[in-house]
């Protein structure tokens, strides 16, 4: 563990919050990409799925996580699909998930580390966790505005990819450890998130909401 | 630099 990884995932856990409690307080997922929600909670299920087949004791802090990650998204999308559903902006929310989950899906199999149930499910959750944030950006440039709480959500959301980035360099560099596929989804992931960043650093930081087109 | 065997990272 360095500190890139553990602020990594602190950024991680942070962005899970804000979102359930942005939900929660307000009563109301307007601004939110259900589909998003939807896309992450598919990513932490095949991600971790070796939770639920053998099940080992929760010794370390990294199998509390995991299943923090599944709970915690998967209660995020009960409360925009079922309890909250009257406030999910279905209309907005219009970018088609199937495009991002059919090509991570074949690209999982014909680009992976090796050819099995388990490592494929893994690739696939790599390459759709960097497409997930997709529907939200894109319901973001609908509406054409971001509420500052969901901008603050975004941008922990987005740091946490990137100091990941930072962690590989160092894991590279100190431990000879290389996972190329996550690295590449990783980058991409990340340059997704650079238009928001900018916006970010330069409007909400100085206390302005995100209005689009900037 | 040897890719990694499993997966430890989240």
């Amino acid at each position: 563990m360095n500190i890139f990884r553990l602020f990594g995932d602190l950024s991680h856990l942070a962005a899970i919050a804000i979102l359930l409690l942005k939900i929660w307080k307000t009563r109301s997922c307007a601004g939110v990409s259900g589909k998003t929600q939807l896309l992450f909670a598919v990513c932490f299920i095949t991600r971790y799925i070796d939770l639920f087949l053998h099940f080992v004791s929760l010794y370390n802090t990294e199998k509390v996580m995991k299943l923090i990650y599944i709970s915690a998204s998967v209660f995020t999308c009960y409360l925009i699909f079922f309890k909250f559903k009257a406030t999910y902006d279905g209309n907005h929310d219009s970018m088609r998930a199937e495009f991002l989950i059919v090509p991570a899906a074949g690209l999982a199999c014909l680009i992976n580390t090796k050819f099995d149930a388990i490592e494929i499910l893994w690739t696939f959750s790599i390459y759709l966790e960097a497409v997930a944030i997709l529907p939200q950006l894109f319901l973001i440039s609908k509406t054409g505005e971001a509420e500052t709480i969901t901008s603050h959500y975004l941008f922990a959301q987005g740091s946490y990819r990137a100091l990941y980035i930072l962690n590989w360099i160092y894991r590279y560099h100190y431990e000879s450890h290389v996972d190329t596929i996550a690295i590449v989804a990783g980058v991409v992931q990340t340059i997704l998130y650079c238009d928001f960043f900018y916006l970010y650093i330069t409007k909400v930081v100085k206390g302005q909401k995100i209005v689009l087109p900037a | 630099k040897k890719p990694s065997a499993a997966h430890d990272e989240l």
